[in-house]
């Protein structure tokens, strides 16, 4: 979902 | 991982070589911004809190250990280092942190994806980011003879997040789901402030004379 996409970016 | 994202995180990791090699060639942080540096040593912390608790990939993990050793290295040399804090700029480096802190702080308690201490942190360090470069463009306008190694290191911080954009739209458009509203707007803040900054950057380039903003 949303909060888990974009954690895998620095 | 995409092209632009690695390319993104490489620029982003050359910024810390060249600021580095500015500091410990010259022995001189002349005309860097300890303020911005604090600033963006936060950001890493309290973005990388799940360093340990959420394992990605190597890479992930090995870059999240640089970007925040090398924040902490750069603000040792900075404060620490008894030839080097001495050329620290402190008079003109006077941006005040809590007309950034304050209000990045109020904004992700108010806009985030979820209301848990993890995810509210994150988001302040994604609003801190974008506007965690200010101190540091005050300071360039202040400084005569801004030396190359200094232009560079501004102008490779403000092309990471450019580049970061480039990631986004492809994917956007090669992962169902992804969307990142609060990145999104949140980067191309970030990459507007540089937008002068660039302007000045490349005419200097071109023209081929040291760079000098307008005040």
């Amino acid at each position: 979902d949303e909060e888990d996409y974009g954690k895998d970016e620095l | 991982m995409n092209i632009f994202r690695l390319a993104g995180d490489m620029v982003h990791l050359l910024s810390f070589v060249v600021l580095v090699l500015k500091i410990n060639a010259t022995k001189s942080c002349r005309g860097i911004s300890l303020k911005t540096q604090e600033l963006y040593t936060l950001v890493f912390v309290c973005r990388y809190l799940d360093l340990f608790s959420n394992f990605i990939s190597m890479y992930n993990t090995t870059m999240k250990i640089v970007f925040l050793g090398t924040s902490f290295a750069i603000l040792y040399l900075m404060r620490g280092h008894k030839v080097i804090k001495v050329t620290y700029d402190r008079e003109q480096d006077t941006f005040r942190y809590l007309f950034l802190v304050l209000p990045c702080a109020l904004l992700a308690l108010l806009i985030h994806n979820a209301w848990t201490p993890f995810e509210v942190v994150w988001t302040f360090s994604i609003y801190l980011e974008a506007v965690a470069i200010l101190p540091q463009l005050v300071l360039l306008q202040r400084t005569q003879n801004i030396d190359n190694l200094t232009g560079n290191y501004v102008f490779l911080l403000g092309l990471y997040r450019g580049l970061y954009i480039l990631n986004w739209i492809y994917r956007y458009f090669t992962e169902p789901h992804y969307i990142q509203w609060i990145v999104w707007i949140s980067g191309i803040v970030q990459t507007i402030l540089y937008l002068d900054f660039f302007y000045y950057y490349i005419k200097s380039w071109k023209n081929n004379v040291k760079l000098a903003l307008p005040s």
